[in-house]
């Protein structure tokens, strides 16, 4: 069972002006990392119940913490996958949802299985790339998109051009 | 072609081809065109001088002179153009790079800035900025938030409630920005979102600077007995900032409905799919 209590524990130490403003020691700040990442731990499986009984089906869902640094190891391996885009404003949203992906072309589907227009973008610094694909939210609620590599279409990632500035 | 631009149906931004700077950013809804160069500096941390001992540290910043260094007055360039979006990836130094980003049907610039591990090998402290210059008459004012609330309005050299001796230049027209800070004309608005809070100010007319990230070699003797320094290579950090730009009169309906989006935004789940039902029937 999922548990929200161990997060708002952490939340409540990091009221003191040391943490919100970082005038602590390094050993006090990483600790407070790790509660913060302790009290995540628990709400994941509260969301996954969540999902779970809202989508009717039991998934084994995948939290991919490091997406902000284009990791993600179910999206980097997987040939299909599901992806469940929760939005918490109590508006619809629009949202371009970008994923680390292998080297493959992709064809992604909207929960009515009409195919949506997606992108692959070759990142400059790792070489890694990025699957890219506009999401419709609706107001407090989930979308889920599948994803599925394209047999035998070549990636047509999108390569950045390098520009030759002015030799300085 | 020596133009170097990216462009959706609602932005236009371009960079000079030469040093691969932005220099101007377009409201095409709007009519609106706003030259501003962006850029990364890095104030000298204070080590104290003969006006005062204060170090820069922890719970004070305090840079040793007025004005920052620029980090690179160029920098080496990439372009993405697709459907979706258009990137132009800057890459100033080895510690510090960004990604200015136009996704199809975005009324804002995406500026994703990544910084560190910031060296400090030749015995300076650094603090970071991230700068936009314009040439907004904007008469020593400039617009924090609290909180993502309430909008204060800040004027350089200044405090409301008592008689300011300003003795620090710079530090002392710094303030916290939690979500926003905006600097305008009597018909333009530039905004600035930050997706965390950092430390911003306006310290000349039509400039907006907001700190992002800060290595420091000394304490500065308020209590907690360590250089703000971290250990090993030291931290990078990522971050993004959106930049809108509007006039004056619908400049808050852009900067309210996007930082919200920014605040409360979308959770991302993954699943291998073929999950078994919830509910026996």
């Amino acid at each position: 069972s999922g548990d929200s209590a161990p997060l708002n524990e952490a939340m409540a130490v990091l009221q003191h002006h040391d943490a919100v403003s970082g005038t602590s020691k390094q050993h006090v700040a990483d600790d407070y990392a790790r509660q913060l990442a302790a009290g995540w731990d628990p709400c994941e499986v509260l969301l996954s119940n969540a999902l779970a009984r809202l989508s009717g089906f039991k998934e084994n869902f995948t939290y991919c913490r490091n997406l902000n640094i284009s990791v993600c190891p179910l999206s980097q391996t997987a040939k299909n996958f599901q992806v469940i885009i929760y939005n918490p404003l109590g508006r619809k949203m629009d949202w371009m949802v970008r994923l680390p992906v292998s080297e493959h072309g992709f064809v992604v589907r909207d929960p009515n299985g009409t195919v949506v227009p997606s992108d692959v973008v070759i990142l400059p610094s790792s070489d890694g790339q990025e699957l890219l694909f506009p999401a419709s939210l609706p107001a407090l609620g989930f979308s889920i998109y599948s994803v599925s590599q394209a047999p035998g279409q070549r990636p047509h990632a999108h390569k950045p051009q390098p520009r030759s500035p002015r030799t300085w | 072609s020596r133009d170097l631009a990216i462009q959706n149906e609602h932005i236009r931004a371009r960079f000079d081809p030469d040093t691969g700077l932005l220099v101007e950013m377009e409201n095409l809804d709007q009519n609106l065109v706003l030259p501003v160069r962006q850029a990364f500096y890095w104030y000298n941390a204070s080590t104290g001088n003969n006006q005062s001992a204060q170090v820069s540290g922890a719970y004070i910043f305090r840079p040793n002179q007025q004005e920052p260094w620029m980090v690179s007055h160029w920098a080496q360039t990439r372009v993405v153009k697709t459907p979706l979006v258009q990137e132009i990836h800057q890459n100033f130094s080895a510690w510090c790079s960004q990604v200015v980003r136009l996704y199809r049907g975005q009324r804002h610039l995406e500026l994703e800035w990544t910084v560190g591990p910031i060296p400090v090998g030749d015995g300076w402290g650094k603090e970071i900025i991230s700068r936009f210059d314009t040439a907004l008459e904007t008469k020593g004012l400039f617009y924090t938030d609290s909180n993502g609330r309430e909008v204060l309005e800040r004027r350089r050299d200044y405090r409301p409630t008592w008689k300011l001796n300003q003795t620090e230049a710079v530090a002392g027209n710094y303030y916290p920005v939690n979500s926003r800070i905006y600097i305008r004309d009597s018909n333009t608005q530039l905004t600035v979102l930050t997706d965390r809070s950092q430390g911003g100010s306006s310290l000349r007319d039509g400039s907006v600077e907001l700190m992002v990230h800060r290595r420091l070699l000394k304490d500065d003797g308020r209590g907690v007995a360590e250089a703000l320094l971290e250990d090993g290579l030291g931290r990078w950090v990522r971050g993004r900032h959106l930049v809108l730009l509007d006039k004056v009169q619908t400049a808050a309906t852009g900067h309210r409905l996007e930082a919200e989006k920014e605040v409360l935004a979308p959770q991302v789940v993954l699943s291998s799919g073929g999950g078994v039902p919830y509910h026996v029937k």
